[in-house]
């Protein structure tokens, strides 16, 4: 038993989600935030057979795309009169990073 | 060290932290929604010794049961006059779902 | 590969992940719950090269720390007339409580 850990933008989590449970995949999804853009995203957890895991990371390919997201630095502390023109940083969010955790017991109750 | 994730559901969950933080155990809660149902429900991580593993899994096996929910199915796309009466569709939503993973370190700083 | 597990005090939490993403590190933040003082507070998921491990530790020491707090405890069901007076209690919750796991596998998509 593995445990696939995936933490993907937010609009493609839906997509995701659907696309393993069509599959009749049983997954939970995390409430959970980037440390960089602080925006909210998700964090996908799906218990799977080993044999399972490549079918499981050729869904996430399928359904999960990067982006580039322009956000404007914040601007510096700033002398009186001095004039601060902003260039938009471009950040690429991936389309997934994703972690398969070893599982060492699974149990339903 | 071992750090178990238990799946609930959200009725259990209050009851399950209780009965586990009354033996001592160290407990946390994550918010979470299953994939299937959509519903939220709850992912409890205890972090425990090897040998507390078996008292965990039977504290979760008194405090979480399984239910059977009735859900409509969403209807199929239909032609204009064709009759459609969706027959409810029971799903189980069983006890709990338990992942038991090894910790490669601990610390409490 | 590693997944970094820090459960922290939300005060923490902010100055924590500032941190961290300023050494470059990439981090996601869950929303969680403490089970005994059932405050919300911060779990922290960290994915390095085992190299980085100790120097995620030694970051999250200089940012969290441990503090006390004081909780009345719950009235015991009482008979009429009978005169109760809570002494609130000192719960101490600690700096951070930290999981690491191996990941058995990691994928960038
Ligand atoms: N310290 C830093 N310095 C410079 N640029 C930084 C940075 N941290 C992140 N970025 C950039 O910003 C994007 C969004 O990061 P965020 O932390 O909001 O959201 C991240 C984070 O929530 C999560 N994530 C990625 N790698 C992770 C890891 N090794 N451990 C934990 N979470 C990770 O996946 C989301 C998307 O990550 P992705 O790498 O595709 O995209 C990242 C990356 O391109
Ligand atoms: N291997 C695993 N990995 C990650 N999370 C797991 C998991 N096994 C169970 N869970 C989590 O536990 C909840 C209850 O699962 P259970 O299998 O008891 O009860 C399930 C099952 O009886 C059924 N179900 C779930 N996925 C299905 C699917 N793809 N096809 C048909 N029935 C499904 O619907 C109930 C509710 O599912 P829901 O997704 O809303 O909520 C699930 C999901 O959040
Ligand atoms: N092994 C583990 N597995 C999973 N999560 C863990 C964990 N160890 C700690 N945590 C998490 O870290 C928070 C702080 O724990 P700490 O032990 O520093 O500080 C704790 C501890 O001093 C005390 N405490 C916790 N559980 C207790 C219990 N069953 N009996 C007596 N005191 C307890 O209350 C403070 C706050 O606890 P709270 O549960 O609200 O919040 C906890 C919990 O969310």
């Amino acid at each position: 038993m593995k445990l696939v850990i995936a933490i993907v933008h937010p609009e493609d989590a839906g997509a995701l989600v659907d696309a393993l449970t069509d599959k009749e995949y049983r997954v939970t999804r995390l409430q959970s935030q980037g440390g960089f853009l602080k925006q909210s995203n998700a964090s996908i957890m799906v218990g799977v057979e080993e044999a399972q895991v490549d079918d499981v990371l050729a869904t996430i390919r399928e359904t999960c795309h990067a982006r580039t997201q322009h956000i404007s630095p914040m601007p510096p502390i700033m002398e009186p009169g001095e004039f601060y023109m902003p260039y938009p940083v471009e950040v690429t969010f991936g389309g997934a990073t994703v972690f398969v955790l070893d599982v060492a017991r699974y149990e339903r109750i």
